[in-house]
């Protein structure tokens, strides 16, 4: 400060304590939001439930414990960006499914992903969970699609198509880093899944599961760098 | 750095802690419950620039030479932070998602005169 001026933060004191406090309480909201590059805060319609969030978080923790204890491999090797440097802001994101329609064959989830986040964030790392209450014993064969709306909105595109043989009751993961990069890397914001299956249980995939088995897709993103010129 | 007390106008570091609650932020910041953001305040005599100080061994050197220099000339310092670490914040978006992210730089634990 020039000699005989306040410096920034000192014009606060001279304030009565109430409008500190307000002052300091708009500053605080000011900066979160800014960094989150929220233009307002966000306004929650459909939270999830307590029970899907305990049991994503419980399975994104095993996820990486078990990767990271595989034999011959070192920790965290499936994360290749996870330190990206110092002061680079990461994001964690869980996105919940949306179901648009269902069949005894067939289902169809969709994956919404905030615009703010699509444009300002590249994607490092993106899995899915879903739970499979198989009906009986045996094999059963799925089909999951992730499919991608073309720029009109009308019709969708096949970006990926994986065959599974499901055998037991419990969580598959897939990666579909590539899938959510693409989306993000041409502006959209939904991902779509559509899971088939041969027999008739795909409602199984949703019905009474809401609460702690709801499909979900854990994205691991960080504040996209613009290019940097270095002059010596 | 030093926690203001009740006596000392010098630069020191003052707690200031937001309640999401109170200012209505529950439904969407899952965690943490309130923002400890601190500030720092008080006065900076020039004799304590640099101390603890940012950078201080560039910052003391330039300012120490313009007070040798020209007394009239030198410029107050500034208490200001030295010590930040990040904000871990686990919220809702806008469309309902769930986003864990660390901001840098938001929680002031020192403070010291430039």
């Amino acid at each position: 400060a020039p000699k005989g001026e306040q410096c920034p933060a000192c014009g606060l004191a001279a304030q009565a304590p109430t409008t500190q406090r307000d002052v300091l309480i708009a500053l605080a909201k000011q900066s979160i939001l800014s960094k989150l590059r929220l233009p307002d805060r966000p306004n929650i319609t459909h939270p999830t439930s307590r029970g899907a969030l305990l049991s994503a978080l419980r399975r994104i923790r095993a996820q990486r414990v078990d990767t990271a204890i595989s034999p011959g491999m070192p920790p965290d090797s499936s994360l290749p960006h996870r330190h990206p440097g110092v002061g680079v802001q990461e994001y964690e994101i869980l996105s919940f499914a949306e179901s648009e329609s269902s069949t005894f064959h067939n289902i169809r989830l969709h994956f919404r992903f905030t615009q703010e986040l699509a444009v300002s964030t590249e994607i490092l790392q993106a899995t899915l969970y879903l739970f499979w209450a198989v009906p009986s014993p045996g094999t059963h064969p799925v089909t999951v699609r992730l499919l991608q709306p073309d720029p009109t909105g009308l019709n969708m595109t096949m970006v990926s198509e994986t065959r599974l043989e499901v055998q037991r009751t419990g969580w598959v993961t897939l990666d579909v880093g590539q899938a959510v990069q693409r989306i993000f890397g041409q502006g959209s914001q939904r991902l779509t899944v559509e899971v088939e299956v041969a027999e008739d249980w795909a409602s199984l995939l949703l019905a009474g599961h809401r609460d702690s088995h709801w499909p979900f897709v854990a994205a691991q993103a960080r504040v996209r760098m613009p290019h940097r010129v270095q002059r010596r | 750095g030093i926690d203001c007390s009740g006596t000392s106008r010098m630069c020191c570091r003052k707690e200031f802690f937001m309640d999401f609650k109170e200012i209505g932020w529950e439904d969407w910041i899952i965690q943490p419950e309130g923002y400890h953001m601190n500030y720092c305040a008080g006065l900076c005599p020039l004799h304590m620039a640099g101390i603890p100080g940012l950078a201080t061994s560039f910052h003391t050197a330039v300012l120490n030479l313009i007070k040798a220099n020209n007394a009239d000339a030198a410029v107050d310092s500034c208490c200001v932070p030295t010590h930040r670490r990040p904000l871990s914040l686990l919220y809702y978006d806008r469309d309902s998602n769930i986003i864990k992210t660390d901001i840098p730089d938001m929680i002031v634990d020192a403070c010291g005169c430039t």
